[in-house]
């Protein structure tokens, strides 16, 4: 799975999520991905792309979850983020990419690693797989 | 409003710390590779939509992640793909399913969001879709790797679906007749 968020100066926000799903899955499976909620979702406080094992994302909503407690728990990005794949299932299941509108990134995950990169306008970047420490 | 920010993934899982340089540098360099194409077309005023589009497209195109190009492939040996995208101020988003040929699905998810009432059309409407809006297509082997080939082998062989780089373990006890595990 891939994916990509992005937050422009206006704070326009966007969310895209693309994969070929899990290897050895059944004909016809669908997986998190596509489904608006689950993999992929955007509104006006941020933008979420999430990566994993689609049944476990799917049925925590984790991307609309991201967005909920920043929009009614009053959580930053970092913290509803972090909830949110902590509560998506068991260690190894679920880590996710967000942008908030406000500039911030959050990128965790509970697997042991992810292909990860991000950038903002204040000049910090960052290309990772596994944990800074 | 602090300013522009980007994230992207190349997906989750069991990556082991040991991976080999061979493996590893590929993967790196295309994550800055694609962190650089986004970011200088946020900084040249492109709307996040189109950003996230050619970022994903990117990264689609690239063998070493598992989506396009070095998708993942069924028990049937087959590639099923999916994508989606959704634009946050208007909440309009597009989705696909069980795409086979279509080199770059994403932008086909997000021509369902631009050309149609609906938000998600799946595998055979999905590719009459991108086919009558004259998206690339290909052959569906253009998809498949000699890596993933191997690996669907190995996942057979272990009797278990794989996360995108959770190796293999050894046979799990079958439940209900089927491998329940993900």
């Amino acid at each position: 799975t891939v994916g990509c968020v992005a937050v422009d100066s206006a704070g326009n926000l966007a969310s895209a999520t693309s994969t070929g799903g899990y290897v050895n899955k059944m004909v016809g499976r669908i997986g998190d991905t596509p489904v608006i909620g689950a993999g992929t979702y955007a509104n006006h406080l941020c933008a979420v792309s999430a990566t994993g094992k689609g049944e476990y994302i799917i049925r925590a909503t984790v991307a609309r979850e991201v967005a909920a407690l920043m929009e009614y728990k009053g959580l930053s990005l970092t913290e509803a983020a972090a909830y949110a794949v902590e509560q998506s299932g068991p260690r190894g299941c679920c880590g996710l990419v967000a942008v908030s509108a406000n500039g911030e990134v959050a990128m965790p995950y509970n697997t042991t690693g992810m292909f990860r990169a991000c950038a903002t306008e204040d000049g910090y970047t960052e290309v990772a797989i596994w944990p800074k420490n | 409003m602090v300013g522009w920010a980007i994230a992207l993934h190349g997906g989750a899982g069991d990556i082991p710390m040991d991976l080999p340089d061979e493996r590893r540098i590929p993967r790196e360099t295309a994550l800055r590779h694609c962190l650089d194409l986004g970011v200088s077309a946020l900084k040249s005023g492109r709307h996040p939509l189109d950003v996230t589009e050619l970022v994903v497209r990117e990264l689609e195109n690239h063998p070493d992640f598992n989506a396009g190009k070095g998708s993942v492939l069924t028990t049937q040996g087959t590639v099923e793909m999916e994508a989606s995208i959704m634009d946050g101020k208007t909440k309009r988003c597009g989705a696909v399913s069980g795409l086979t040929t279509v080199v770059n699905p994403i932008s086909v998810a997000r021509l369902v969001m631009e050309k149609t009432p609906h938000i998600y059309l799946g595998f055979d409407g999905a590719q009459a879709f991108a086919r009558a809006h004259g998206v690339e297509t290909v052959e569906s082997s253009h998809f498949i790797t000699p890596e993933n080939i191997a690996r669907l082998k190995q996942a057979k062989e272990f009797n278990r679906v794989q996360l995108d780089y959770t190796a293999p373990t050894p046979n799990l006890p079958e439940v209900s007749g089927d491998s329940q595990i993900g």
